[in-house]
């Protein structure tokens, strides 16, 4: 999944 | 971003530079655990090395830049600066013991098997036991001076406001990273005793101490 990837959270 | 996940990074920030004032304005680092502020640096260096390859946002960058210059920063003045200060002595937590099965599991358990996630993974493992060197200190030295309490207390603090930021986030955008919100279980329980104390006794404005 892309979005778990990107890791948006510090 | 929500207000948990907002709020938690802010007592993130807190917690680091409370510490970084806290050793410069006392000119030392007298019960602080270099070990675990060490492992904080690594643990901001494993994870941030995407600030190279993807960018999030403004906010993103400039937090996570400013979480590895404080860190840097921090463990500089503990080994160097006031390194006559250091408590070595009572900092004695083997590192090893935490960052070899870490790195193991972040292989085994993670994401996609590729260097920069691997990285992030480990990076997210370490992380809930960093504070281990820490804790062991001042149960070794069995107490803590305040500003130490305040440090750890706004460090647990913002794990715990990460979960909400989790629960949230699977709520409301159906998104959840399982491996994020295990490890900050475990890093969030392990604060549980020591938030115990901090209520109990800090905020009575009594100096932690561990009893005999």
């Amino acid at each position: 999944q892309d979005t778990i990837l990107t890791h948006d959270e510090l | 971003m929500n207000l948990f996940r907002f709020l938690g990074d802010l007592s993130h920030l807190l917690a680091i530079i409370l510490l970084l004032l806290k050793i410069w304005k006392s000119r030392s680092c007298a019960g602080i655990s270099g070990k675990s502020q060490v492992l904080f640096a690594v643990v901001f260096t494993a994870r941030y090395l995407d600030l190279f390859t993807n960018y999030i946002s403004l906010y993103n960058t400039c937090m996570k830049v400013v979480y590895i210059a404080c860190s840097f920063t921090t463990v500089w003045l503990i080994y160097s600066k006031f390194k006559a200060t250091y408590d070595g002595n009572h900092d004695t937590f083997r590192v090893e013991f935490l960052v070899v099965p870490t790195a193991i599991l972040a292989f085994l358990v993670n994401h996609d098997f590729t260097p920069l996630e691997i990285l992030w993974t480990f990076s997210i493992y370490l992380e809930s036991v960093a504070i281990l060197p820490q804790l062991f200190m001042v149960s070794k030295t069995g107490e803590a001076e305040t500003i130490t309490s305040h440090y750890l207390f706004a460090l647990g603090v913002y794990r715990t406001l990460y979960l909400f930021n989790w629960i949230w986030r699977y709520h409301f955008e159906g998104f959840f990273d399982l491996i994020a919100i295990v490890a900050g279980l475990v890093q969030t329980v392990l604060y549980c005793d020591f938030f115990y104390l901090y209520i109990t006794k800090v905020l009575k404005g009594k100096k932690l101490s561990l009893p005999a």
